[in-house]
């Protein structure tokens, strides 16, 4: 399965 | 980090220091619903768990610090600060914010990137936050008048929610693999909220007259 995109956002 | 993006942070960096000025320079927090102040600092503190765990970008460390300091300051100081306590509105900010919460950490619970702590904690900030205004705009439709700080406070969060969406429409065209249903879907409803609220504001700067929202 995909990994979570990392949290790049405020 | 585009400048959608960027200018979306300055509005919430903005309305956040509208708000501190309204109660530092009023001594005052009519108008203001704690609620809503509680259920911010607790969307950053659920948020930034990755504060230590991931490192994206200077700017990013500064700016959750930044959030999770002011949003715990403003809360502190409606429920502590002898004088400005006396002026919050507590028979008007009546709304049950309990169920948000209840609602959201379910909804994290089942709807998440990964059934891990940080992504549980993650995915239920972004729904909190999506939901966190609704006792601040049921204050002001009570209160009927809202003062300029106030109403320039809550201007100022929408506005970031806007240009939130402007960053991700430039996201989804610029980048090859952009998706985030859990904050995008999320995040509209969240800008959805701020519409009639909006509307009414839009209205009294056309008029030039005081904000006044309908009971």
């Amino acid at each position: 399965k995909e990994q979570p995109q990392r949290h790049d956002e405020l | 980090m585009n400048i959608f993006r960027f200018a979306g942070d300055m509005m919430h960096l903005t309305s956040i220091l509208v708000l501190l000025l309204k109660i530092y320079a009023t001594k005052s927090c009519s108008g203001i619903s704690l609620k809503t102040q509680e259920l911010y600092a607790l969307v950053f503190l659920a948020r930034y768990l990755d504060l230590f765990t991931d490192f994206i970008s200077v700017y990013n460390t500064i700016m959750k610090l930044v959030f999770i300091v002011s949003s715990t300051a403003i809360v502190w100081c409606m429920k502590r600060d002898r004088v400005v306590r006396r002026s919050y509105d507590k028979q008007l900010d009546t709304f049950r914010h309990y169920f948000l919460l209840a609602a959201s950490f379910a909804l994290a619970l089942l709807v998440n990137e990964k059934f891990t702590f940080q992504e549980i904690f993650w995915a239920f900030s972004i729904y909190l936050e999506a939901v966190a205004i609704l006792p601040q705009l049921v204050l002001l439709q009570r209160s009927g008048n809202v003062d300029n700080l106030t109403g320039q406070y809550v201007f100022f969060l929408g506005a970031y929610r806007a240009f939130y969406i402007l960053n991700w429409i430039y996201r989804y065209f610029t980048e090859t693999h952009f998706s985030r249903w859990i904050a995008c879907i999320s995040g509209l409803v969240q800008t959805a909220l701020y519409a009639d609220f909006f509307y009414y504001y839009y209205i009294s700067w056309k008029n030039n007259t005081k904000l006044k929202l309908p009971a």
